[in-house]
């Protein structure tokens, strides 16, 4: 699965997530890519987050949504809100996976429960970086 | 006005830490960094979050590397079947596509069904006609195989075969 969050100069979110699927998955399965809550979402009052992982999980848990749930009714930080789904509600209920999250301000958020996460960010200072494998 | 940000991922499918060699590896970074880049041209010349998502996603999605459009796994079929999503958090308006194989880079026929329908989600052929409707490119099913993603599939299909299929996150994950 790939995607991107981003938050433009006019302070607006969106968010585009595309896969294959998982190798060997049965024929007509959709996981969470296009199931928007689960593992795509943009609302500009609360953030924007794309997901990749085991899709059931993210669709069972309505992940995306979640984080915006959390910082609409709860208060919480972009950052405090994905960790929370990523680390608590996905991980502790076969969830493996992780996500990449922005919010009005820019901030980026992009935790992950599992090996394997390939990422990217970039500010509007220029600063590219890459990782593999670690957050 | 908002100092512009950017995030992207690129899930590489059914590929563990230790068979990422030094040159894939490089490969991996090279190709986060040009949709980067991507993206990052766009919101450096005032362009929407949206513009800016899906010039990055579709980098991704032409990198056979990673696990959508162009390098997208197989089904159990030995097909390949493509979801994609965007959505816009100024408006809400959303758009996704599920269960497809033809258009070059997935995310612009999710984007197509944002845009040029009143509906969210689309599939099958509806799903294909919005999308040439809309000017998306296609290709031929040919273009989308790379035998790296058939090799897995059929080292996934003996592990089903054999009993032995494990629950390795790497074989869950897109």
């Amino acid at each position: 699965t790939v995607g991107a969050v981003a938050c433009d100069m006019q302070g607006n979110l969106a968010a585009a997530t595309s896969t294959g699927g998982m190798t060997a998955k049965a024929p007509g399965r959709v996981g969470d890519t296009p199931v928007i809550g689960a593992g795509t979402y943009a609302d500009n009052a609360t953030c924007a987050v794309s997901g990749t992982g085991h899709g059931e999980v993210f669709i069972r848990f309505t992940a995306a949504a979640e984080i915006a749930a959390r910082m609409r009714h709860g208060g919480q930080s972009l950052d405090q809100a994905a960790k929370h789904v990523v680390m608590q509600d996905l991980a502790q209920n076969d969830g493996s996976g992780g996500l990449i999250a922005v919010d009005a301000q820019g901030n980026l958020s992009r935790p992950f429960n599992s090996e394997g996460m390939y990422r990217g960010t970039v500010t509007q200072d220029g600063d590219f970086q890459t990782d593999i494998f670690r957050d | 006005m908002t100092r512009f940000s950017l995030a992207v991922h690129g899930g590489a499918g059914t590929i563990r830490r230790a068979n990422l060699t030094p040159q894939a590896e490089a490969a991996y970074h090279n190709g986060l960094k040009r949709a980067l880049q991507a993206g990052h041209a766009v919101l450096a010349d005032h362009g929407s979050a949206m513009d800016a998502v899906t010039a990055a996603v579709c980098v991704l999605e032409d990198e056979p590397l990673f696990n959508a459009g162009r390098g997208a796994v197989f089904t159990s079929d030995g097909v390949q079947e493509m979801d994609a999503a965007v959505m816009d958090g100024a408006t809400r308006m959303a758009g996704a596509v599920a269960g497809i194989l033809g258009p070059r880079n997935p995310v612009m026929a999710a984007r197509a069904v944002m845009e040029h329908t009143d509906h969210v989600m689309l599939i099958g052929p509806n799903a294909l006609k919005v999308a040439r409707d809309a000017g998306v490119p296609f290709e031929d099913a040919g273009y989308f195989f790379t035998q790296a993603r058939w090799d897995a599939l059929q080292s996934t299909l003996k592990m089903r075969r054999d009993g032995i299929e494990d629950s390795d996150p790497a074989r869950r994950h897109g």
